[in-house]
This record gives C-alpha cells, structure tokens and sequence, in this order.
C-alpha cells in the first residue's frame, strides 16, 4: 500500500516539479508531511513561483495560487491521464502572460488527452481547434452555435 | 477515448433539445454571462454522476429541469423531466467489450464504438422524483456507471472537471485532503 | 429599531432597484424574510438579470452572481456612503459588456466618494484619472509606478 | 475625505519604503500577477484595523513583515517591523477636530486637515510581538481608531472593501449575515 503510494507521490511530483518550472518560472514541489508514513500526514507543495522566497501557500497572490493548482492538475494528468478534461474559466486571475503560458499548456496536452475549456480570453480561445459559441435567448433557452475555427475568428472578451 | 457529442434535453436552462458536438483535441466554449456554459459542464457531471448536487448548483435535483415560470410559482404542473446523454468515442477500445457488457449486465450492448451514458431525472408530482441511468440504453446503477468510468480514468475525485471558481481549491483544501487525491490515483 | 432599520431597508432598496436594473438590463430587489418582524428572518435577493425568470440565488452564474453582488455594494454606497472603496478584480467573471457596465458605473460613483480598483480589464484601466503600476523586482521587493493616464495609455491584459 | 497617500515600509512584499499616491475620485492599480496589487488592499484594511488576519492572507501579524528568506529559515535574525500609514485628505471637515481630539485623547494633533492613520507591528524574538495604532502621531487603542473611522461611514462590515474572490460572497452568505449588514448601516 505504502509502495504504490509512492510510486504514485514520486511521479506526479516529477511531473509537477517539471511543468511548475515551465508555467511560472520557477521552482515547485510536491512535499509530504511525513515521509515516513504518508498516511500518518497530509501533502503540502512548495512553490516559488519566479524563485521568490518561498512562502506559505496561503500568502500567495490570486494569479500564483491558480497557476500553481493548474500545475498540479496538469502534472496529474500526464502520470494518469482521464480521457478527457473540463475547465470553467480557470483562467480569471491570470495576467496576459501567465493566460499565454497556460494556453499554449493546454494545447500540448490536447494531443493525449481531450479538453474543453470555457474561457472569456483570446489566450485560449485562439488555440482552440473548435469554439462553440453559447447564447441565451429572448425565450430564456440557451442555444449552442458550432463555430468552426477554420472559418472565422472567435471574438474574445479581452 | 473522449466525449464526442452531447445531448441535452430540458437540462437547466437547455429548455429545448440540443447536440453538442466536442472535438477530439480541444474545444472552448464561449459566450456571454449567464448564456448557459457552465451548465454545460453542470450537465458532464450530472451525467457520468461525478457530482454532489450542491456542486452543480442544485438543492435538489428537480432544480435541475428545466424551469421557464419564475420561481414563486408554486402548483406543479405536472410531470416534468431532464436528460443528459454523453457519448464517448471508444473506437480506441479503451474499454472492452467484456468491461461494459460486466457493467450493462447484458450482451445487447451494440457495437461498443461508441459508449452512451445517459441520466434522465422525472419528477411526478410536488415531492417526488425519480433519477435513472442507461448504459448503451440499458437501464444500469450509479455505481456501475462509476466502476466503468473508473477503469477508463475517470473519477468523482479525479480532478479532471475544474468548476468555475474552484481552481484555487487544490491550494486552499487541508493537506490531508490534498494527500487523499494521491491515494485515489495510486 | 425595527423603524430605523426599515428605513435602511427601504432605502437601500430603492437604490438596488435602480442600479440592478441599470447594470443587468432586468428587475431586482432585496426582500426581507419576515417584513413583519425583519429580526427574525434574513434578507434575501430577487434577481432577473435580463428580465429571465427569478432562479434561486445560487443558480445564477458566475457573472450574475458578481452583478448582483456589485449591485448590492454600489446600493449600499449611494444610501450610506463611506469616503472611500477599495474592488480587487471584481471583474474577474463578468464578460466584456458587463464590464463596460461596471467600468461606466464607478466611474460615476467616483465622483462622490474614491475609488481605489484592481483589475487586469481595459474595461477599468481606460476610465481611472490615475493609473499606479506595480512590479516585482529581481530583489523580490514590489515597487510601484505612478503614470499619470493623461500622458500615455495603461496596457490592459485584455 | 479620501485616501491621499499610503506609506508602507517592509509590509508583506514591499521590502522598501514606498509611497503610493491616490487620486481623489477614481485610482486603478494594475500589474502582473504577484507584484503586490492584492497587498496594498490588504495593508489599508491592517493600518484601519478592518480586517481579521486570516483576512488579510496571514496566520499571525508577523507574517504580515516583509520577509526576505525561504520560509524555511527558522532561526530568528533579530527584532523586525512593519508599518503602513494611512494619509487621509480631511480638508471637507468629515471629521471635526473634537472628534480627532477625543479619539486621539490628547489636543496635540496638529491641524486636522490630514488625518494620519499609522499601525506598526514589531516582533522582538520568536514569539513575541507587538501591535501599535498611532493617530496624528499619538498612539492609540484599536478601539479609539474604529469609533473615529465608524463616525465617517467606514466600518470593519461595512463592505466598502471587496477582496480579490470574495464579490460573491453576498451572494453565498446566508440570509441572516446579509440582513446583518443592514443592521449595521441602521
Ligand atoms: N432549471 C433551470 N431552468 C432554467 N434556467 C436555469 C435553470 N437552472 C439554471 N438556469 C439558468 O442558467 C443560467 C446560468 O447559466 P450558466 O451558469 O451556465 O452561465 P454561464 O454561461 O456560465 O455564465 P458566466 O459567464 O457568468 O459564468 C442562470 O441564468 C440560471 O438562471
Ligand atoms: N511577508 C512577506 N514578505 C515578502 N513577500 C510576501 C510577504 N507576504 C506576501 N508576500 C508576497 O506577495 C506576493 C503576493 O502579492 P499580491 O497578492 O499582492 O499579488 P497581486 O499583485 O495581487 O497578484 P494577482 O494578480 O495574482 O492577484 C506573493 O508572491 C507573496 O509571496
Ligand atoms: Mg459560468
Ligand atoms: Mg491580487
């Protein structure tokens, strides 16, 4: 039990440590509180986004907290990848270069796995192979248009 | 695998029938506030039974059909219903047929290239309510439908469904529950 | 003190009425659980944005609910107003019209009481009299720049 | 009245003594993400004494000093301090000089033109540390500070301050907490 445990804590954090680096420009890692016994604690990260000191999670910034957790889901998904991925607007608190770095992530991990992400920014909605525009109508119906990329621009809200 | 198309009738406020074609790569979906887009990955978790209620915005599920009267009206207008149908591509054959005949509980399946999940919630009257699950368009449980997913890669704790507001989650939760997302994988 | 409260009550009403209305194109309100004896229940919110039909509260989206919010807090202001409001992104939800709407609105508040507002959104930055830049140095130490908008444009993420 | 200028001197990430003007009506701040936006917000809610610590992203007020080190660094280097004035613009008179007298419980405050809000927090060794408000320069309780800042309309509910994630939170709080704030304007 402990050794599957490990062998599962070892890759993700490989994975983690690797696409931590690329996303913010800095160091992370996934730690556990009693290495020893890893039932017996809980698992923190330690991450220092652009090699800042390193802080407690909590006294990170909005944009810092939603790269890092973006990167631990990615890192999940490349050690046990589900078939597909859905994310709402994970997006929000990112400045436009961290939205670029996340964008240009999502668009590589699209080739093992599917993602549909809903987003307001150009940062992903350019990327995407087919955008699916939704509006709500007169009658309070929502209706879906497929837009095919190949066709048209996708108008962001930024 | 991945989700190819789906269908929504009735589910919040998708009042009428309507496909939604996905991509095998990427997909985004776009469009004003309050248009209906979170509703459409309310309507994955609804679905394949990865959410608790509270988590797709719902009290009970009847919250979840469709509803055109303001909310003050109280009578019950009679018998109402909602589905969700999301059908995944297996052409890979990341499951066997053998895994979701185990999981139909019977041979006529089809041709397994295609694996359809479908949910449909019916309300009979003011208290009662009804939720029932189809696989391949065999009437299954919950907890068939979770053991197959399981095996493709897909489950409740899987953190491959990140909803509005939530991705900072992973950071604020306890370190323990942090750890439990670990042993889930392991 | 149910008479002064109610008076608060009906007051801020009024204004929450107006500015819903102005801010999401629909009708709302704040209704009082038990206008009888109003210490004894809670206070709710009647919300159509866009006219829809009145949802529960927690079936609104995203920007609904940041609309809805915004209207509570901008109602609050005109009936009472405090010298000053501090709004770190707000409009992280809210798409590009909404945004306009929120921009022109505080713009307008801002003439009664300061406005002091975070946010990565053209739809903010375009309006403000005075934009302060705020960078991380090499040093790890924040440093602010003041630009005075009148010299030259704020680059928004969006 | 309005906020004419911050000083903020070794407050979270603002390791030098900084300066922040504000405009009279309408001051934005913008930046890319962790430059430090979030914390001058946080740092007009520690001088005011608004805002409860978990608040404001700390455990305790000692996490609130700028600190140079990975946090790893357990030994204590010798006493630190953190500061953060307040500089607010009186020159309509919303707060009469009786007022700053008698909060400041003393008549040597200068002229009231400026009324000066200033918190320091200082750590002497591994536990212990201290918590100062000074008004005009006079040091005064907490209490002194949020009578003064109650009587011109700005209280610790009184929601004139909306942190980064918590819009919604009118939204989500429960009905009673919400007829709450009203009491408090009542
Ligand atoms: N049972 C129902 N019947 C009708 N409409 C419903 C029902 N449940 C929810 N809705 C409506 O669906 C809308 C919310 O849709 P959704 O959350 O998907 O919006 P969104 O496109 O994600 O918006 P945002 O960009 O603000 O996040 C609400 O306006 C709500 O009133
Ligand atoms: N005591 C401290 N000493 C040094 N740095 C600190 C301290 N407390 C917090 N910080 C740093 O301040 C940064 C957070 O700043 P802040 O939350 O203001 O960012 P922000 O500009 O609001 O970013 P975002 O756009 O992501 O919301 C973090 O990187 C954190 O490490
Ligand atoms: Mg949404
Ligand atoms: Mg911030």
């Amino acid at each position: 039990k402990k050794a599957t445990f490990m062998e599962a804590f070892e890759g993700i954090n490989a994975e983690f440590e690797q696409i931590f680096a690329r996303l913010s420009d800095g160091s992370g890692e996934l730690v556990l509180e009693d290495p020893e016994d890893p039932f017996d604690g809980g698992m923190t990260m330690k991450a220092q986004p652009r090699d800042k000191p390193v802080q407690r999670l909590d006294a990170m910034s909005g944009g810092e907290k939603s790269l890092t957790a973006l990167a631990f889901v990615f890192a999940v998904q490349r050690y046990n990848p589900a078939p597909f991925y859905a994310l709402d607007e994970v997006d929000a608190f990112l400045d436009a270069a961290n939205a670029e770095m996340v964008g240009e992530m999502v668009d590589e991990l699209a080739g093992d796995a599917q993602f549909v992400v809903v987003s307001h920014r150009s940062a992903l909605l350019e990327r995407s192979e087919r955008a699916i525009g939704v509006t709500m109508g007169d009658d309070n119906i929502s209706a879906v248009t497929g837009i095919d990329l190949s066709q048209q621009g996708v108008p962001a809200d930024d | 695998m991945y989700i190819k198309e789906l269908v929504l009738d009735d589910f919040k406020s998708f009042g009428r029938k309507t496909r939604i074609p996905f991509y095998q790569d990427f997909t985004t979906i776009s469009g004003p506030n309050g248009s209906g887009k979170s509703n459409i990955i309310d309507s994955v978790l609804f679905a394949l039974g990865l959410a608790r209620t509270s988590g797709i915005r719902a009290e009970k599920l009847t919250d979840l059909i469709f509803d055109p009267s303001d909310e003050g009206v109280d009578s019950f207008a009679g018998e109402r219903e909602a589905s969700v149908e999301v059908i995944l591509d297996n052409d890979d054959r990341t499951l066997t047929r053998e895994q979701v005949v185990s999981a139909a509980g019977s041979d006529d399946v089809g041709d397994v290239d295609e694996i359809r999940v479908r949910r449909r919630v019916k309300q009979t009257d003011e208290e009662k309510y009804y939720s029932y699950y189809y696989l391949n368009d065999r009437a299954v449980n919950l907890s068939d439908i979770q053991d197959l997913l399981a095996a493709a890669g897909v489950t409740p704790e899987g953190y491959n469904v990140v909803m509005q507001g939530d991705v900072t989650e992973i950071i604020t939760m306890s370190p323990f529950a942090r750890r439990g997302i670990i042993d889930e994988i392991a």
